[in-house]
């Protein structure tokens, strides 16, 4: 059962699914588990949806893991959906956001990458695509989407780890999602969690002009880092993409927010270097705590400003 | 599997665009295998680099030769990871 997963721990691709499906079972009147495609290896890509009724309510995804050696990111995901499933009916925030929105959760963005670091190459990032005409596999999830596609900050070489792909959501696993939220039409918000760096981000990274929501994106932004900061005293820097990390194009949340998608994040979880992307797994728990504060700072936030 | 003994992670202070150009050729240089885990961008932003072993004395001295001031910040990548999946092991055991 869910009480037996410990959280604390970084877990394999299979462990992880078979741990959704116990969650599922546990709380069926608010998650549901759905496919929403599969990988370039074909491998199965669920969204955990938590819901309490109606139809294509506005809703708030979050993935985590599309560069998958990040592995706090997935960790994190697993264990905020437990958050979410644990807490709705005692929390009475969580409760009343849930009674008139919708979560979606994409734990494994990168499936095959994730496996990948498990069985071959733990620093592997990208997809597990074939390049055609290179002996270099994969391309980078984050600069595949349709968003200031090819530009700067993203490699033409399928060597590079910044690969942008042979055209816009080629990447199955981008388009998978592109299809669901497209289809869906009513998703508010869109968060994408990455590590390290301790970063929260929002547009453009393709551009460093200022998205016109800018303003409040950032005192949005900033707020909810104040109540990250609150629990254990992690600093995080807040601003664009372009203007606190680099310039980089085809990212998600650019392409999510030229979709009208407002409230567009992205998390670059702990820490600041000490571990990089090998971070102790006695550090998953207080990663995932204080992450919880500022994603659930922002889905209120979402919540309280329809739009 | 891939195996990273001996590969070590630095750390790069930069203080000038000179640096930054300097380590941007540097990471133009796919012979060295190098993996940038944060990329030389700005003076603001540190640059993390995966170095594998093989590569080592080559970056050490076109850092020392260019004075760019660096640190390790791991100093062999293959006993975090090996760490690492013991503890995934064991975890797998005690949920078992």
């Amino acid at each position: 059962s869910t009480r037996s997963f410990n959280f604390g721990a970084y877990h394999r691709l299979e462990t992880i699914y078979s741990w959704m499906d116990t969650l599922v079972a546990q709380y069926p009147k608010l998650v549901t588990k759905q496919l929403i495609g599969r990988s370039y290896e074909n491998r199965p890509m669920y969204v955990l949806k938590f819901s309490t009724g109606g139809n294509k309510r506005p809703a708030i995804w979050i993935d985590t893991g599309i560069h998958s050696r990040e592995w706090v990111s997935q960790a994190t995901g697993v264990w905020t959906a437990n958050k979410i499933a644990t807490d709705y009916g005692t929390d009475a925030s969580l409760t009343s956001l849930l009674n008139t929105m919708d979560i979606y959760m994409l734990l494994l963005a990168n499936p095959d990458g994730y496996a990948y670091t498990h069985s071959n190459d733990r620093m592997w990032r990208k997809t597990r695509s074939v390049n055609s005409g290179s002996r270099c596999r994969g391309v980078d999830p984050n600069r595949n989407w349709d968003a200031g596609f090819g530009g700067p900050g993203a490699s033409r070489n399928p060597c590079s780890d910044s690969y942008h792909g042979p055209s816009a959501h080629s990447e199955i696993e981008v388009k998978n999602v592109v299809n669901l939220i497209k289809s869906h039409g009513n998703f508010k918000s869109f968060i994408s969690v990455h590590a390290y760096s301790q970063l929260l981000m929002y547009p453009y990274g393709y551009s460093c002009n200022s998205v016109p929501d800018q303003p409040e994106l950032d005192s949005v932004g900033r707020a909810a880092v104040q109540k990250l900061t609150s629990l254990h005293g992690t600093r995080y820097k807040v601003g664009s993409i372009c203007k606190i990390i680099y310039q980089a194009s085809g990212g998600s949340i650019d392409w999510s927010y030229n979709m009208g998608i407002k409230y567009s994040f992205a998390f670059e979880l702990r820490d600041t270097g000490r571990y990089g992307f090998i971070l102790p797994a006695n550090q998953i728990i207080p990663t995932a705590s204080e992450t919880w504060l500022a994603l659930k700072h922002i889905m209120e936030y979402v919540r309280d400003h329809p739009y | 599997e891939r195996v990273f003994t001996g590969d070590k992670v630095i750390r790069v202070n930069v203080q000038t665009e000179q640096q930054i150009e300097l380590l941007q050729a540097l990471e133009t240089q796919q012979e060295w295998e190098l993996d940038f885990w944060l990329h030389p961008v700005s003076t603001e932003l540190p640059v993390d680099i995966r170095v594998p072993r093989s590569s080592l004395s080559y970056v050490t001295e076109y850092l020392n030769a260019n004075n760019i001031p660096y640190s390790v910040v791991i100093d062999n990548l293959q006993e975090l990871l090996d760490e690492e999946k013991a503890e995934m092991l064991e975890n797998q055991m005690k949920e078992r």
